[in-house]
């Protein structure tokens, strides 16, 4: 469902050249569930903001559903971002005058769905991850594993047929994280496509496959046999 | 050189009161190496707030130095914070139109150095953390976790004698990871007081003190046996 060739995002900063990503060739079939690994600054957040339609590359090719996405206009990328693919971000970019349930709500407001259907839902996700109590709350009434916790629940919301979450667990306690890791294999079960981000063996375990980067290139792609 | 009494902290939300400190009594020595942990929403956050100054408490006394910060005017505090509390914020807060540079370089404009040599200073501080080659980029220019070493870099470019890291391996690999715990450990070492909040038992076995907060209140504080 995701495929990649020579995938390369340079930085030009005056006359410095930071090369985030390489050559990233990659296939990733529906319903997999990848674990993304590798150092602080190896390209990660990069990669997944190109998978996630969220950026484009300097060069090289990505097919997404069988559609090469340079050839796709402004209007089809807006929907594939909204319909097919839930991105939790790093830093979680939660808008800042809005409640936790309306900021989850928000990927529905193209659903057809009605107002109160689309915060009965939202509710519900929030519930989900242990923040019903919170609801009203906006971000920065929230604590840190809260927010990150808001920012799963509106990249869940809709079920989109991939999932893309940079570092979810990051600024959870164990509980918390084993809570969302559970929720993350209920998804994957469900059919969906997995990708995550994360810097902890016990959080990568959970994959069927574990992509390692470092500086840009893919230095690892290893089955996870324990699965 | 930190004694709180029955701090406890109430926001306020419509008819709603969240209690996200209950009764938070507790001494912390000079030169103490401290981990507070304990579940997403606890309150550790929010007692980093206090303990660092920006925050004042709904109740309850906070001592630092001796001397009852509810009693010190609005200078007094800027000046212990600028001076006395080097503070790692759970979500960065860098300035985002500085580079990593002249954030870093900020808390030592009342030192009295020049301009040539706080930037010395502070370049120094961001090669220790492996951001040499990092120090022109903005925080829009840099990975989850360079922002991160970013923010550690700025709470120790003045030496404060309290560092109080919120969470600061959060977004780091774990050979980062390790390397900003040694230079913690040095600073311990130079006779600092470090307090910081972890959620990984890992990163906590570094501390001789182990502070569990559960719902606003102290559920455990034990000393590390294995230092
Ligand atoms: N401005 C606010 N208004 C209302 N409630 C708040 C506000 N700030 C924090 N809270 C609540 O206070 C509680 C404690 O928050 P705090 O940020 O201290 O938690 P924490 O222990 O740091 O959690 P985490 O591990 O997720 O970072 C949370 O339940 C949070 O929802
Ligand atoms: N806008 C930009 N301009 C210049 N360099 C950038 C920019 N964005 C990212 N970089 C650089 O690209 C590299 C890869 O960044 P990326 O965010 O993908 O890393 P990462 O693997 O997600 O790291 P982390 O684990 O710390 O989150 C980093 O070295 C970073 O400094
Ligand atoms: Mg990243
Ligand atoms: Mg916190």
């Amino acid at each position: 469902v995701i495929s990649t060739r020579s995938l390369s995002k340079t930085y030009i900063m005056g006359t410095e050249k930071v090369h985030a990503l390489r050559d990233i060739t990659l296939d990733i079939k529906r319903n997999e569930y990848v674990a993304l690994m590798g150092p602080s600054g190896s390209g990660k957040s990069t990669l997944m903001n190109l998978l996630g339609c969220l950026d484009s590359p300097t060069n090289g090719d990505y097919e997404l559903n069988g559609i090469n996405v340079s050839t796709m206009d402004d209007n089809d990328l807006a929907e594939v971002r909204n319909r097919e693919i839930g991105f939790v971000f790093q830093t979680f970019n939660l808008l800042p005058r809005l409640s936790a349930l309306d900021n989850v709500a928000l990927p529905l407001v193209y659903s057809g769905l009605s107002k109160s259907k689309r915060e009965e839902q939202a509710e519900q996700v929030l519930d989900s991850v242990g923040l019903g109590d919170r609801v009203e709350h906006k971000p920065n009434e929230l604590s840190g594993g809260q927010r990150q916790r808001v920012a799963i629940a509106r990249a869940l919301v809709n079920n989109p047929a991939i999932i893309l979450a940079d570092e979810p667990t990051g600024n959870l306690d164990t509980k918390t994280s084993i809570e969302i890791m559970s929720i993350l294999e209920k998804i994957h079960a469900g059919g969906n496509t997995v990708i995550l981000v994360t810097h902890e063996p016990d959080i990568a375990e959970h994959a069927h496959r574990i992509i390692r980067l470092r500086d840009g290139l893919v230095e690892k792609d290893i089955r996870n046999q324990d699965i």
